[in-house]
């Protein structure tokens, strides 16, 4: 048996030089991690599950790696090689990711991208890696469905410091402004992305399309009392019919505030606060404005 | 406040530049402030002198033309066209920019038929983005976009420099809002004492009540 | 000091602060 383990293990590696990520994984799955003589050797299995896990995927394979991974999260919390631990939770963040679990991938990738300690298992973890870290949770971010939770993953990202010099940043500040994006800024992004962040829904859009749609959604709902639906779809360069469709999901989901007159095809946006409020909230930056007012005017010695 | 803030130091700097520029200079000088994308001021550049002698001169259309980013509209720009320069292209938004804000300075809620006229805008699309892209995003206008009303109502536009004349009008309006404060400030006084009183009488019509009761209970 | 003009001018026009038919009854 330990023969066999260390063909597979040597036949494994040639695989791997040969990029062949695949096979190279189902020859370590050969190996018997949990009956055979290493089934005793805890850090040996989770070095091998985790290993098999990323080998899947780099053919994008997160269904199979999906089950490496889970069979490493019950032997990760007794492992003490840090080396491991990282590969374990880089793993974990790029499954959730290729499996559009979007927003719990972008807070791993968050997570692992404030590394604090650089040397880990004798490898330094060098600042593009970490860059590449923040940057993934960004995408991921953006690509999560629209709501209040990803409002507060944008606020944190907006305001990481470290943030404002990625190239993605731009497109960063926009969708945590509300603000509308436009088409050549998301074919820009999208060139961005990985296969499977772009790959078909089953209504036929893309991944994008749909979180960009649903983004540009809740902008227009910021600037608009009530949009047409052909104004709309324009607006969004999407089908008329097709912005009404997305607009009902997500009020019926309660990710947006609005209600549809079919008859006149338009959609009325609600504004979450009470005109009583608006008018308080009009009185306080009004005596914002006199105060800065004032200020300028004690700056100037007037 | 924002608006301000973000320009006070390019307005700065083009005051500094018009410190020591002449003729031709002080026209490129205006040329690139009416350029400028995050520019909305010109009243201190044209209160520099070296600006003000082109007066007169081969460059005094370039004084015209900041005379126009300082109080002008796109219309006017249009009426006088054949006196001054061909705009350029950023020049032309920003005109447009800054019309978006006089309009916004005679009412709250501008409808998108007089907005269409004097921005030579022809369909909704397109005044659309123009708001969107080129006056909300950009800060200088806040508000939201009505299509059933066919209307723009406006909750915060900055403020543009002001026109000859305007400045008593807009002591006027603070005189109206001091007087309107104040009787506000007494009225709701006037309530506060209204409601205190009130309450003094429920609590000695309410004591009333109670040494009523407590005879009642004694000679029952 | 026209950066106060163009602040007081700002401020001056969002006065009143708001007068839709809504909001009366609703402060009413």
């Amino acid at each position: 048996e330990e023969q066999v383990c260390l063909i597979r293990e040597r036949l494994a590696e040639l695989y791997e030089i040969e990029e062949e990520w695949t096979k190279s994984a189902q020859m370590l799955s050969g190996i018997d991690l949990d009956t055979g003589i290493r089934a005793g050797d805890e850090s040996y299995k989770l070095t091998k599950c985790v290993k098999i896990a990323l080998l899947y995927l780099e053919d994008d394979d997160a269904t199979n790696a999906e089950v490496y991974i889970k069979k490493a999260s019950f032997m990760v919390n007794g492992c003490k090689d840090e080396a491991v631990i990282l590969q374990y939770k880089v793993c974990y963040a790029r499954i959730l990711d290729s499996k559009r679990k979007f927003l719990e991938a972008a807070l791993r990738y968050y997570e692992m991208s404030q590394l604090e300690k650089r040397e880990i298992g004798g490898r330094i973890v060098d600042e593009e890696e970490l860059q590449q870290a923040l940057t993934a949770a960004v995408t991921c971010t953006i690509l999560a469905a629209a709501g209040p939770q990803r409002s507060r993953v944008l606020a944190t990202l907006y305001k990481d410091e470290r943030c404002s010099k990625l190239k993605i940043y731009p497109i960063l500040q926009k969708v945590y402004l509300e603000r509308i994006l436009r088409k050549p800024e998301v074919d820009a992004f999208a060139e961005e992305l990985k296969p499977h962040q772009k790959a078909l829904l089953p209504d036929s859009s893309t991944v994008l399309d749909r979180a960009m749609i649903e983004h540009n959604l809740l902008s227009a709902s910021k600037l608009y009392t009530n949009i047409s639906f052909e104004e709309l779809g324009a607006l969004l360069g999407i089908a008329p019919d097709k912005a009404e469709k997305i607009a009902a999901r997500m009020i019926s989901e309660d990710r947006m505030r609005g209600s549809i007159d079919q008859v006149e095809a338009v959609i009325h946006f609600d504004n979450d606060i009470e005109e009583l409020q608006q008018w308080d909230q009009q009185i306080v930056s009004v005596c914002q404005s006199l105060n800065d007012v004032l200020d300028s005017m004690m700056k100037k010695g007037i | 406040m924002e608006v301000e803030e973000r320009q006070s130091e390019l307005v700065e700097q083009f005051v500094m530049l018009a410190k020591s520029a002449r003729g031709r200079a002080a026209a490129e000088l205006i040329a690139h402030a009416t350029s400028h994308p995050s520019l909305f001021a010109f009243a201190e550049l044209l209160a520099m002198p070296h600006i003000g002698e082109l007066q007169g001169t081969e460059h005094s259309s370039s004084l015209d033309v900041l005379k126009l980013f300082a109080h002008g509209t796109w219309s006017d720009y249009k009426c006088n066209a054949s006196n001054l320069p061909q705009l350029l292209p950023q020049q032309q938004l920003k005109l447009k920019q800054l019309t978006v804000l006089t309009l916004a300075e005679t009412t709250k809620v501008l409808p998108y038929d007089l907005l269409m006229r004097e921005l030579d805008v022809s369909n909704v699309r397109d005044l659309e983005d123009l708001l969107i892209n080129d006056c909300m995003y950009a800060g200088i206008v806040r508000g939201k976009l009505d299509q059933c009303r066919r209307c723009f109502e406006v909750s915060f536009a900055a403020g543009r420099d002001l026109r000859p004349g305007q400045l008593e009008n807009m002591m006027q309006t603070l005189e109206n809002w001091l007087a309107k404060s104040e009787f506000l400030l007494s009225n709701i006084q006037e309530k506060i004492k209204w409601a205190d009183g009130m309450n003094e009488s429920d609590k000695r019509h309410k004591k009333e009540v109670e040494e009523k009761q407590e005879e009642v209970r004694k000679s029952v | 000091e026209h950066a106060l003009l163009r602040q007081v001018s700002s401020l001056v026009r969002r006065l009143p602060a708001i007068d839709s038919p809504k909001f009366q009854d609703d402060f009413l």
